[in-house]
C-alpha cells in the first residue's frame, strides 16, 4: 500500500509544471524514504531529477517499493481539477496498474478522486558522479528566469562565466551582443534576494537557452536557485522545495567544433 | 559553431 498526503494541492501543481515541458512520461519511484523521480527529456541533453522526503509530506506510507510511470500530459488534466488550497492524496495498491489522486476541501465538504491508469515505462537509472564544482552560484530564482528569458532573444545559446567578482550571462547573434554581470552582493537584508558565489576555479560554459528556460518554469518553487558549474561537466540547476526536498536539472553543455 | 553534447557520456547507467 502506498499512500502519500500534501496539505496544499498548488506544490504538486507547481512541480508538475516544473517537469512538464522536459518531460511526457515518468517513472515516480516510491519508497519509505519518499518519492525519486530522474530522467532525461527525449534527446538526451538535460536530465531532471526531483527528489521528494517522506517526512515532508503530512501522511506517508509506503509498506513496499513501488514503480509509477506516469504520463505527465493526464497528471495535468488531474490537477487542473484541485484546487490550490485543497488537499492531495495519492494512493496505490501494491503492483497496482492505478493511482488514485484524491483532493479534499479545506471544510471536506468537497471530495474528488481520479483514477489515472499507470504506465510501464522503459526507465533507465543513470549513476549520477559527485562533482567538486569549481563555481557555485545562488541567486534570487525570478532573477535567473528574467535572464534566461532575455538572452533567449538574442542567441539559441547563453555564455555563462563565474569569476569571485561575480557571474557574466552573454548571448550573441544576428542583432548582437547581449551581457548582464550579477556582482557577488555585500550585505542584503533579505536572504532570499542575495548572489552569493563560491569559488575555487573560473568557468566559463555554454548552454542552450531553451532548456534554461525551461528549468526556469520551477521558479515558483523556490526564491532562491544554485548553479553548479565545473568545466567540461553538465551543469547543475537546483530549486529547493521547502521541507519538502529539491528539484535538479543537470544540463549538458555546448562545446566548441 | 558549437555542439550540443549529449548527457549519457558524462552518466554511468546503472
Amino acid at each position: 500500500m502506498f499512500e502519500a498526503r500534501l496539505g496544499q494541492a498548488t506544490i504538486l501543481k507547481k512541480i508538475l509544471d516544473a517537469i512538464k515541458d522536459l518531460l511526457n512520461e515518468a517513472t515516480f519511484d516510491c519508497s519509505d524514504s519518499g518519492i525519486q523521480l530522474q530522467a532525461m527529456d527525449n534527446s538526451h541533453v538535460s536530465l531532471v531529477s526531483l527528489t521528494l522526503r517522506s517526512d515532508g509530506f503530512d501522511k506517508f506510507r509506503c509498506d513496499r517499493n513501488l514503480s509509477m510511470g506516469m504520463n505527465l500530459g493526464s497528471m495535468a488534466k488531474i490537477l487542473k481539477c484541485a484546487n490550490n488550497e485543497d488537499n492531495v492524496t495519492m494512493k496505490a495498491q501494491d503492483n497496482a496498474d492505478t493511482v488514485t489522486i484524491m483532493f479534499e476541501s479545506a471544510n471536506q465538504e468537497k471530495v474528488s478522486d481520479y483514477e489515472m491508469k499507470l504506465m510501464n515505462l522503459d526507465q533507465e537509472h543513470l549513476g549520477i558522479p559527485e562533482t567538486d564544482f569549481s563555481c557555485v552560484v545562488r541567486m534570487p530564482a525570478m532573477e535567473f528566469a528574467r535572464i534566461c528569458r532575455d538572452l533567449a532573444q538574442f542567441s539559441e545559446s547563453v555564455v555563462i562565466c563565474c569569476t569571485k567578482e561575480g557571474v557574466k550571462f552573454s548571448a550573441s547573434g544576428d542583432v548582437g551582443t547581449a551581457n548582464i554581470k550579477l556582482a557577488q552582493t555585500g550585505s542584503v537584508d533579505k536572504e532570499e534576494e542575495a548572489v552569493i558565489i563560491e569559488m575555487q576555479e573560473p568557468v566559463t560554459l555554454t548552454f542552450a537557452c531553451r532548456y534554461l528556460n525551461a528549468f526556469t518554469k520551477a521558479t515558483p518553487l523556490s526564491t532562491q536557485v544554485q548553479l553548479s558549474m565545473c568545466a567540461d561537466v553538465p551543469l547543475v540547476v537546483e530549486y529547493a522545495i521547502k521541507d519538502l526536498g529539491h528539484i535538479r536539472y543537470y544540463l549538458a553543455p555546448k562545446i566548441e567544433d | 559553431a558549437q555542439t550540443q553534447v549529449r548527457l549519457d557520456s558524462f552518466f554511468t547507467a546503472l
